[in-house]
């Protein structure tokens, strides 16, 4: 008799695996912690989470978004290389591991929720447009930036234009005149125009627990 | 005189900002 539910061991061990109540989902071990540390509530995080699930699925369902399907969710298509979505990758890529996990993921959701310190979407639009990390940015960087944007655009303009758009934007911007822009004179920059970070608030985000309502099912908490 | 020209861009990071690649509204969208 011994013998026998000896074989059934590994069916009853996986069967428990399965049912294990304490396996929590793969990096949502501590949604309350991420709720302190970010603007959102415990619901906003479970909901995202679910937004997390349909994207790291989307190519390899590994739990975890690679460039691949972090572009495939943004645009639908695969895009080719793009100067800006690598850009923001690592920005969200915080471990700079070449992958996100939940955890990044939702931290630099954060910074893009109406509710997000306006310092917060300072910051990172400065750390999105210093490709070279340097802590500043140069006239070359933004030469560079505004000829991808007009080429993904399809749009074209002569040289001289475009250097003449830079040169506007640095005599408005580097106002101690040394030939880059710092985060000091970002902030001062965006503060006088604001639109220069409307792409860092999402509106989606307020609403996230109604469009990605099936949460409830998982919650593990009354978020209240 | 009615000034009919196109819209003057301020600045560099104002046509920057146009690049479809820095809207991530696509993550919510099916």
């Amino acid at each position: 008799m011994l013998q026998c539910l000896e074989g059934f061991k590994p069916l009853f061990a996986s069967i428990l695996r399965c049912c294990d109540l304490n396996n929590q989902p793969r990096g949502l071990e501590d949604p309350e912690l991420l709720a302190r540390e970010t603007v959102f509530s415990v619901s906003e995080i479970e909901a995202l989470y679910e937004l997390f699930k349909r994207i790291s699925s989307a190519v390899i369902d590994d739990g975890l978004i690679n460039k691949e399907e972090f572009q495939l969710a943004l645009f639908k298509i695969n895009k080719k290389e793009s100067l800006f979505v690598d850009r923001v990758f690592d920005l969200f890529d915080t471990k700079h591991s070449g992958i996100l996990g939940f955890e990044e993921f939702a931290r630099a959701l954060s910074v893009f929720h109406p509710n997000a310190l306006v310092d917060d979407k300072i910051e990172f639009s400065f750390q999105l447009y210093d490709l070279k990390q340097q802590g500043f940015i140069e006239r070359q960087e933004v030469k560079q930036m505004v000829v991808t944007t007009l080429a993904e655009s399809g749009m074209n303009l002569s040289d001289d234009v475009i250097e003449n758009i830079i040169n506007k934007t640095f005599e408005q911007a580097d106002t101690k005149h040394d030939g880059k822009i710092d985060k000091e004179e970002w902030k001062n920059l965006v503060l006088r125009h604001p639109s220069l970070l409307k792409n860092m608030t999402l509106q989606y985000l307020k609403d996230i627990t109604t469009t990605f309502p099936s949460f409830v099912f998982h919650s593990q908490v009354d978020d209240t | 005189q009615r000034n009919s020209g196109p819209p003057i861009l301020i600045n560099a990071f104002q046509l920057i900002g146009m690049s479809s690649c820095l809207d991530l509204s696509g993550f919510f969208e099916k």
